[in-house]
């Protein structure tokens, strides 16, 4: 096997090994020092690293968004789209106007593998796992979904408490290390203006809530925000998207990623899922990594952006 | 390795709030041994199911038994994975 020995010659167009991707990380820290740096947020369950890439020009605790793909580990075109992101963040730099303008004023974190155990099975034992890999003491049945196992309407209709479900909550809210780390580091950060969680599929761009039909107070914001954003990225390939709260445009979920950082004060609080080509769910071939990764680059930089131009 | 030959993934479109309300229950119906993908969403929007093949003609009959109509969005899900092994394996080499 050859291994790349740079992110210049790294395979976007491909799926990749978790340690592939340990090593992709590693070579964009050891290529862009003044740039990007790993932070070890934490420990999956089997003791994995939970890396994420800060990607800064510079002061001290910044205004920040954080980025996160594939917390279901089955949705292999997150991961993928996520390195991407991190190769295009550095491409582009200086060079685009825009991204230079915010990266010179904010820190973006980046977390491509946020469910690591998941994922590496996957790839070992079962391609349709989604959840975490802890086990759940008195059941044969494993893992816990983590995009209902934080502290926002934890517990109520739209989780399973069958350990059993995909959609199973988990026996506490943050019981899971990979929903935990990404708490205490969101709470001690304490400057993060931007949250977006990355699924796959189904097309849609979606804000808080998910557990309750109660409006949120930035709804109307959060709502036409999503509404450029999806006209953004629709302007590459057509792809369209269906926009609103989680409530309303999929389904009652709760204790899920996103409510969670709107009720700690993050106003742009968004999840994306991303295409579906329609015929292999989120089994999508590999072909379409680089076209699903760059038309959500652009709705990223419409987030991204308007958080930059309206500081609160 | 747990492998997923005979396994088809079903898109169902629900017709009406009544028929909404029966694929909401749809998890929860153990002996199926579903696999949700793309959970329900509401009237037209489509909802797409991993099942099994020693529950397959079960359910198909469930679905039948409510005037829910469907379509096979995958056959074999195990052909589509090993066309993607092979893929990884050879963009390895």
């Amino acid at each position: 096997l050859v291994q790349p020995r740079n992110t210049d010659s790294f395979d976007y167009a491909n799926y990749h090994t978790l340690s592939e991707i340990y090593s992709f990380q590693d070579m964009l820290v050891a290529e862009n020092p003044n740039l990007v740096s790993k932070i070890v947020i934490g420990q999956s369950y089997e003791g994995r690293p939970l890396n994420v890439l800060k990607f800064s020009t510079g002061g001290s605790n910044r205004p920040a968004i954080w980025i996160d793909t594939g917390i279901h580990s089955r949705e292999w075109v997150t991961q993928a789209s996520g390195l991407w992101f991190a190769k295009k963040i550095v491409t582009d730099y200086g060079k685009d106007s825009a991204l230079t303008a915010i990266l010179n004023n904010m820190d973006i974190f980046l977390e491509i593998a946020t469910n690591p155990d998941g994922y590496y099975f996957t790839h070992t034992s079962n391609r349709m796992w989604r959840k975490t890999r802890k086990p759940n003491p008195g059941n044969s049945c494993y893992g816990v979904d983590p995009n209902r196992n934080w502290d926002a309407g934890f517990g109520l209709p739209g989780a399973s408490t069958n350990p059993c479900s995909e959609t199973y909550h988990g026996p506490s809210a943050h019981s899971e290390s990979e929903v935990k780390s990404i708490v205490d580091f969101v709470k001690s950060h304490g400057n993060i203006k931007t949250f977006i969680s990355i699924h796959s599929y189904s097309q849609m761009l979606l804000y808080p809530c998910g557990y309750t039909t109660t409006p949120v107070k930035d709804q109307a914001e959060l709502h036409s925000l999503a509404e450029k954003a999806i006209t953004d990225l629709a302007s590459l390939y057509g792809t369209r998207y269906r926009y609103g709260s989680i409530i309303n445009v999929i389904y009652q979920a709760s204790g899920s990623t996103v409510d969670w950082t709107y009720e700690q004060g993050i106003k742009y609080s968004y999840t994306f899922e991303l295409r579906d080509t329609g015929s292999y769910g989120f089994l999508l071939p590999a072909k379409q990594i680089i076209p699903t990764a760059e038309e959500t680059w652009l709705a990223l930089m419409a987030l991204m952006d308007h958080t930059y131009k309206n500081p609160y | 390795k747990e492998t997923f030959e005979g396994h088809q993934v079903l898109r169902i479109v629900p017709k009406n709030e009544l028929q909404l309300a029966l694929l909401k229950n749809l998890e929860e119906i153990v002996e199926f041994e579903l696999d949700v993908w793309m959970g329900v969403t509401g009237v037209s929007y489509p909802v797409d199911v991993r099942v099994p093949p020693h529950t397959l003609e079960t359910f198909k009959s469930y679905l039948d038994s409510h005037d829910l109509e469907y379509s096979t969005m995958i056959e074999d899900v195990q052909a589509i994975l090993d066309m993607e092994r092979e893929q990884m394996k050879s963009a390895a080499r």
